[in-house]
């Protein structure tokens, strides 16, 4: 009476999609939204792009309240023909698994996006894509949920007379846009602050068209790829770059696959780990691999992690993103130095801005963001307000409840400590936390002394 | 530069260990602990056995700080010799799979505690299992993470002269005992407030044993699997249950494959679907079969989801486990009639206990429950939380800050939405924060009567 089974991860996902973030038709309709549109900011964003991005969503039933179609189309990367299938039917399956800051992260999303279109409508989903080679693919998909695969549909290949480089997906869902609007028109606000070199275009299914015009005309380094940080290892990773290492001893082991670790310094380290460093790396027992992951613990005196798998927002895109939207009368931006958390670096940027077209409002409203995607949900879970509810003495900042204050937060890295798959809260490391303290602080005591300043006119306005 | 990759579960869950709930020593080792308790007693409950849990922790380096083994043992029906591998080395692998009300249900937690053990340790896990036959097994594995399956290192097989039936389970991890200790010990009361039937011991790396005697004799009745009902279903699980028929036509398909559905009811369904009951289920297209749930969803006029897949702790449980712990002087206990979210049937009990061996404290203190797991984490996300803060009128019912008085929630499922892997908080579904709020307000209106006859008893004092 005891029955084993198997499922596959996109069986997982689909019978627990409220871990993924879609538990109702409004949230599921923002959610397909959301990761269709951070697929196609990544795309952009890796081929150093300025990002064109067009949202549609249509109404597919009579009355326009239940059913709707969404179309969102980019100007990225686009993805290779043979690629397209896997990309978008497969859980568990992307391009960015690499140590580098994204968007995407899990290889799920967008999957999943397209997977709940297909349980609630029992419709394909359609893929069209070219790097802008020759050829443009057009297929017609659905997901083989219990065996994780896609299903082609129709496929057919179009000459690419223009070199249009893209990509176009379109999914049929159950949604509740009545519900979800308000969040979804945020997310777009949102995203326009921290991509101001962006132009997003939405039009909703009423055929309103919600305009977000480019500010900028720069598109950021794209971070790179880089290698593990001796803090940032276990067993497990190690015993993984040992078994596809080119690396002959141990010594050129450390150097070559791991980051700040110089001939000299893999020579103390091993030392302390009671390893010879002459001994050829494949020949490591268990117990010596895991001496070494010790050592690493030990040796406290390893340079931070490298800096280049981040791509901060940055201090001008900041400014320019929240100028565009709310005009403030004050504005203070903060981009901390990178710091690092167990071996992975990651940077804090924040901002306070204040009057203009911010609403006064009971409480401060808080706009988050993780590797530039708006975060909309589970604030209270959220480290950011922990932050700004319990680590900033507002009242001795001069700010009052019922001020028209905003403020930003931008936490950066190539692994963000997000709470769920649906990234919605990121966690409460102490690390992150810390550097949020600080940032927030400095804005706020900018914000003082423009708020004093303000007191002083008023009262000499008086005499 | 643009690299596609498929991971494994295992390595999904292995890099984003966060998601599982394994995010810092003193959590990981609070989760494993949880992951093999839970295991066990389900392995109890589903074999109708008194529950005898026996769990160690003992430190694994010389200062005792940082390292700790840690086994459990129990008296369950235990794991087929030829299943023990993957049962335990395999990501999303495992028996309760069915739809009725189990502890475990994502098929993750056990093996991601193994997997946090090796990852931490480098050292294999041992289990130890037989089903009271002739034979017991003996296993030493690891898990391979990027292929999510069990790598044995050594397996014996023992004679079974006593006839043993029951599982042993030890791995050696990381952990922080000082800082988890608070919450291990309240996992461990919590535990065994709504199991009084389980026998638990608890011994700590500082040899310190805590015991948690059985109070009653009955092991309740285990929920028994059911089949789908029709408003709990979309076109995926309705494609499944086609494929895996054995029913020729239509109308004979409904009525055996789904629960609440006669021959009549099957009619007036096809009939509003426009689908012929003649016709043969596996020549189904795909638009009929999205009409038939679409026809579930208007026909309006199912009765509700059986309750055989539940089982709730029991009015006569919850008292006794209280009085056990906390001997109040006044304890009212509810089990609500059984509803249902979204054709999934629940059911909410709660009880509010006053006085005796309860702490005064600032914030009423809540016990929450989910198939009766203690929910420890998270609790300002969970559902519970937000009707005893939003939706209760305390100081209608008398009851003042700095009272003595706990709430005591718990929701049985066969799928509780749970909003994490970690299982720690449950999501707000409309039925359930309505039944929650009815539970816990005829709690308090029996706390009322309570607390108004002390007061004039006290004022009958004065006078
Ligand atoms: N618009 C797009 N342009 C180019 N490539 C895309 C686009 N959308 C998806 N892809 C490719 O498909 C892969 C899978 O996307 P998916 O959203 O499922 O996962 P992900 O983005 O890698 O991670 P996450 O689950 O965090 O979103 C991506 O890694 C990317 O390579
Ligand atoms: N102590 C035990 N006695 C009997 N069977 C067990 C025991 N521990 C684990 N198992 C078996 O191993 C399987 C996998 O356990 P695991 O904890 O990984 O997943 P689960 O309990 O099914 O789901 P969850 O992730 O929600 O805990 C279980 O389904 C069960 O069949
Ligand atoms: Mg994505
Ligand atoms: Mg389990």
């Amino acid at each position: 009476e005891v029955r084993f089974e198997e499922i596959s991860p996109a069986d997982f996902f689909y019978r627990n999609r409220d871990l993924a973030g879609f538990s109702n038709p409004a949230r599921s309709l923002y959610m397909c939204i959301r990761e269709l549109v951070e697929n196609s900011l990544d795309a952009t964003e890796v081929g150093r792009i300025l990002p064109n991005i067009w949202v549609s969503l249509e109404s597919a039933d009579e009355n326009g309240e239940r059913f709707f179609t969404l179309t969102v189309k980019d100007n990225g990367i686009g993805v290779d023909g043979a690629m397209i299938p896997k990309a978008f039917g497969t859980v568990l399956y992307g391009s960015k698994y690499g140590f580098k800051q994204s968007r995407g992260t899990f290889g799920v999303g967008g999957t999943m996006a397209l997977l709940y279109g297909q349980i609630t409508t029992n419709t394909p989903f359609t893929v069209i894509s070219s790097r802008g080679g020759k050829e443009i693919h057009e297929y017609k998909l659905m997901i083989d949920i219990v065996e994780n695969k896609p299903k082609v549909i129709e496929h057919k290949v179009h000459p690419n007379a223009k070199r249009w480089r893209g990509t176009i997906v379109r999914v049929t869902l159950e949604g509740d846009y009545s519900t979800s609007r308000p969040k979804i028109l945020s997310y777009f606000e949102m995203t326009a602050v921290v991509n101001p070199n962006a132009n997003i275009v939405f039009v909703d299914p009423k055929g309103r068209v919600y305009v977000f015009r480019r500010v900028i005309e720069k598109a950021p380094e794209p971070p790179r790829e880089g290698k593990p940080h001796p803090l940032g290892v276990d067993v497990e990773t190690v015993n993984r770059l040992i078994a596809n290492t080119k690396s002959r001893d141990v010594r050129s082991f450390l150097v070559n696959e791991f980051q700040r670790i110089g001939p000299k310094t893999a020579e103390e380290v091993l030392k302390l780990a009671g390893i010879d460093p002459e001994k050829r790396v494949k020949d490591l027992t268990h117990d010596e691999v895991t001496r070494l992951v010790e050592a690493f613990r030990q040796y406290g005196k390893f340079r931070a992690p490298e800096t280049s798998t981040l791509s901060p927002v940055g201090v001008e895109f900041i400014e320019a993103g929240l100028k565009s939207i709310y005009r403030p009368e004050f504005l203070h931006v903060v981009q901390r130095p990178p710091s690092s958390y167990s071996g992975i670096p990651f940077v804090v940027e924040a901002a306070i801005a204040y009057g203009g077209g911010i609403e006064p409002s009971e409480e401060i409203q808080l706009l988050r963001f993780a590797n530039k995607i708006p975060l909309l949900y589970d604030e209270k879970a959220d480290v950011s307000w922990k932050v700004i509810s319990e680590r900033i003495d507002w009242p001795s900042y001069k700010v009052q409840k019922g001020m028209p204050v905003l403020v930003l937060t931008s936490i950066c890295s190539p692994k963000v400590p997000y709470k769920t798959v649906g990234k919605e809260a990121v966690s409460d490391r102490p690390e992150i936390e810390r550097e949020l303290t600080m940032a927030i602080r400095e804005c706020a005591r900018a914000l003082r002394l423009y708020l004093s300043q303000i007191e002083k006119r008023e009262a000499a306005k008086k005499r």
